[in-house]
């Protein structure tokens, strides 16, 4: 799965995410991508974008409850996106967000995940572990 | 305001190899391509398309060329994108030959009146609007197709990034 989230210079979000889904599927089996809200989710406070077990990502609702616990809780994005993470099923779940601040969190429950990240201040970021 | 930008290419038990130093440098060339496209001025749709495409278009990753295999060996691509100013989305499934599903789900998003096209009725939309298509052999790697016999072997289902079970531990 490869996704990837924005928030540009007038403080507006969108989120993409594409995948060839799960090794050794049924066919016609749909995941988390194609499901906003689950895969993918953007608002005006926030952009996500999730990779791992559809399963748990649908389950969770990951994206929007990202977005939830910051809209409704007040959370700071980090704060959102670790706890969302850490509540699901070890080993399933990663994602990258950016909040309309400018604020970036990338999250993951398993032992690894691809990533990275930039923004305007000249932050830069390339991870797998 | 100031613009941000991040990325993913898939999460799992990744093990260090020279491949895990391969897969950086071509996530530092998206990130690149986003991040000049940001400080130009373009909007953050028009960039997480765009990133998405050049990531689909490279083989390391499991979307696009390089998607993984289904049981019967064939691959079903999926995507979705949301503009979170408008709150208009567009989303894909169950797609066997279209080279972007990034840009058919963007597609389905700002031509129809609809959030999510699948198998079928996605390929229609797809040839409809012209966008590029392949073979289905053009999605498959050499790689993907052995991942898939040892994943039958072990009758699982693995992510992005699994331990291979024939391990022989």
């Amino acid at each position: 799965t490869v996704g990837c989230v924005a928030v540009d210079c007038h403080g507006k979000c969108a989120a993409a995410t594409s995948t060839g889904g799960m090794v050794n599927k049924m066919a016609g089996r749909i995941g988390d991508t194609p499901v906003i809200g689950a895969g993918t989710y953007a608002n005006g406070v926030c952009a996500v974008s999730t990779t791992g077990k559809g399963e748990s990502i649908m389950r969770g609702m990951v994206a929007a409850d990202v977005a939830a616990r910051m809209k409704y809780k007040a959370l700071k994005l980090s704060e959102a996106a670790g706890s969302v993470v850490k509540e699901l099923e070890a080993g399933t779940t990663g994602l990258v967000a950016v909040s309309a601040k400018g604020e970036i969190a990338m999250d993951f429950n398993t032992t690894g995940m691809f990533r990275a990240s930039a923004d305007h201040t000249g932050h830069l970021e390339v991870g797998v572990w | 305001m100031g613009w941000a930008l991040a990325l993913h290419g898939g999460a799992g038990d990744i093990k260090r190899s020279e491949r895990t130093e391969a897969v950086e440098s071509v996530l530092l060339e998206c990130l690149s391509l986003g991040v000049a496209e940001l400080e130009s001025g373009r909007c953050a749709l028009d960039v997480v398309e765009l990133v998405v495409r050049a990531l689909e278009n490279n083989e390391m990753f499991n979307a696009g060329k390089g998607s993984v295999l289904t049981a019967e060996g064939t691959v079903e691509m999926e995507a979705s994108i949301m503009d979170g100013a408008t709150g208009d989305c567009g989303a894909v499934s169950g797609l066997t030959t279209v080279v972007n599903p990034i840009s058919l789900a963007r597609l389905v998003m700002e031509k129809t009146p609809h959030i999510l096209l699948a198998f079928d009725g996605a390929e229609a939309f797809a040839r409809q609007q012209g966008v590029e298509t392949a073979d289905p052999g053009y999605f498959v790697t050499e790689r993907n197709i052995q991942r898939l016999r040892q994943t039958k072997e072990t009758q699982t289902v693995q992510i992005d990034y699994s331990v291979p079970s024939e391990a022989g531990e």
